[in-house]
């Protein structure tokens, strides 16, 4: 799998449709405290199926919905859009067939709560079925090549049977 | 289950101790199952000591050296099966200059093994000036992110601005 | 008991929240005691709004920012019974140049309105340039720690040398 | 109470005698990972009466004392000399008619395990002593004024009622 585009839209404090093109080698994002980095990599975890709304330092999963400045009203909906080649052929069955797989998430505020609806290439599908996708591409939500920030430090202060998860994430 | 925990165990140990001594410029390290028999119950351990120092657990090394002893980690697990996309964020925070260069270096040597797109978020001037590219995230108006590509040449001006 | 533990809290909430200003160059804070009526039992809960964004609590800011806000409580906890000697290992780490900026300066005023003395371990090139002195600790002989006084002027080098 | 100055002896990576001028102001301590700065501020805070081998990243106490490299041996003892002045003259009774107080902590290796003998002004004091003489003098090796390396982040981690502590500290 090639990883090619993210887009977000109203995803935290990415109010306006935002393309980040994703290239070979090695990119850099830089940045003043508080402007959006981390954000980014949570929109990516996100798209891809994350269920923990902790692990996206959110109290609820609504949280990602833009919620609003001083000049500008919250949102009621957030949506990330991620662009993949299928160079490997190596995924589910259902979606194997497919050259290029535009997977969204889309979270929509209710009153009974937030519902997250995932498509694939404009196709609904379950969060499960997203999961497996990014599964069999060696990749996901809980990757360990997505490393957050401040979890090396959790790493370090791990217990010994806590930090045995990471080699169950490599078998 | 058992079985191939034991051999990603293997494979890992592999990785994790020649990437510390690419990490460090030396010295040596190993990780260890302890505490019980099964694997599936047994604690990961991690033993290390830098050039020139003595073999210790981790927990006795300085914050930058343990930063460092756990980055070998996450490469030496993403090495036994790279993904296509590794975002790192501000993994650097903790380490010096030297330390920085040598992470860079297995960056990019690790670009060039594998067919990886990497994503590093940093403040750090010295892995700004090792990166393909840059992008830069801005709040002109507050509240709101804006992502925009930033020119290498003018990195030195974004870390001056922040 | 109790009423001297609400009566610390009134002074540190006051402090908390302009030095959380001071720090951020704006917006505002809040210290809350949440969980039980009882200030004994009760849990220290921290709300914050950087300039220009909504007032939520700490852990949904930005690494930075939380960094920043934990170190106004610090500070806010040290003004309100200043000690002889404050010693800080590392916190700038995850603070931009701007915010580095901010904190110096507060340490700076700090110095000038009590008698403590302030030794500030760090990695970052601005810190060190506000400094009243510098000293190194280097290890020529590995494994051996040495202190030495670094001339301000050379400590550019000694970043680069790291 | 004025801090004049630091003295190491065997202590952790500081294995030859080391003076550390606690001057006015804003000093700065600056190298290499790993060359030895935290130890420092370890080396203050046990002197000062630490009892937790744990907050000064040891297994036990002993593990203070320097443990040798590939070209030294360990050594057997390690001692912290901390001298203050009591400008203040706010200690306990049996010290405050003392002007200057050379407090020192020594630890020795022994098969049933290590001992730290405390002294002020070379006469010897219970680790009590020690710690009262600093707490009066709102310090000591808990001083919320000694930010250790990571505890901003355990800071902003701790659950609430941890974090409450430090309003205890201040009170
Ligand atoms: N739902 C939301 N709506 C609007 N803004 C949000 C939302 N969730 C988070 N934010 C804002 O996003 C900012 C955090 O961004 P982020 O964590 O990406 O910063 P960062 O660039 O990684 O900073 P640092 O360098 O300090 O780690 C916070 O200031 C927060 O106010
Ligand atoms: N008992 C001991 N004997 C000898 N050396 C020791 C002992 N205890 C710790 N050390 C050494 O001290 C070093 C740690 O020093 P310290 O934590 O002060 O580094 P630091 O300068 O704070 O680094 P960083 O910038 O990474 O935080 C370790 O490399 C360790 O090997
Ligand atoms: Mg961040
Ligand atoms: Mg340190």
């Amino acid at each position: 799998m090639k990883f090619e585009n993210l887009r977000l839209v109203g995803f935290k404090s990415f109010v306006e449709p935002t393309d980040f093109e994703i290239r070979e080698g090695l990119t850099g994002i830089v940045g003043p405290n508080g402007c959006g980095k981390s954000n980014l990599l949570e929109a990516l975890r996100w798209v891809m199926g994350a269920t923990s709304a902790k692990a996206l330092r959110s109290g609820s999963m609504e949280d990602v919905i833009f919620s609003g400045t001083k000049d500008r009203p919250q949102r009621n909906w957030a949506e990330v859009i991620l662009t993949v080649e299928n160079t490997h052929h190596n995924l589910p069955a259902d979606f194997n067939h497919l050259d290029t797989l535009e997977v969204s998430r889309r979270i929509l505020r209710k009153e009974d709560g937030a519902q997250s609806i995932y498509k694939v290439n404009g196709k609904d599908v379950r969060a499960k079925d997203v999961q497996l996708i990014f599964a069999d591409a060696s990749t996901g939500a809980n990757s360990p090549a997505l490393v957050r920030q401040g979890q090396i430090s959790e790493l370090i202060n791990a217990k010994p049977q806590n930090r045995r998860r990471l080699l169950e994430e490599a078998a | 289950g058992r079985q191939r925990l034991l051999s990603a165990f293997e494979t890992v140990n592999h990785n994790f101790q020649s990437l510390f001594t690419r990490l460090f410029g030396g010295g040596q390290a190993e990780l260890r199952l302890i505490d019980s028999d099964d694997p599936l119950e047994a604690g990961l351990e991690i033993f290390a000591s830098p050039p020139g120092k003595k073999l210790s657990s981790m927990s006795l090394m300085s914050g930058g050296e343990q930063a460092l002893t756990a980055t070998a980690l996450i490469f030496a697990v993403f090495m036994a099966n790279p993904a296509p996309v590794c975002v790192l964020d501000e993994v650097d925070a903790p380490l010096d200059d030297a330390n920085v260069e040598r992470f860079c270096n297995m960056l990019k040597q690790m670009s060039e093994e594998t067919d990886t797109r990497f994503i590093i978020i940093t403040h750090h001037a010295l892995t700004m000036s090792r990166m393909d590219r840059l992008y830069g995230v801005t709040m002109v108006e507050r509240g709101i992110s804006q992502l925009v590509s930033v020119d290498l040449s003018n990195a030195e001006q974004m870390v001056a601005a922040e």
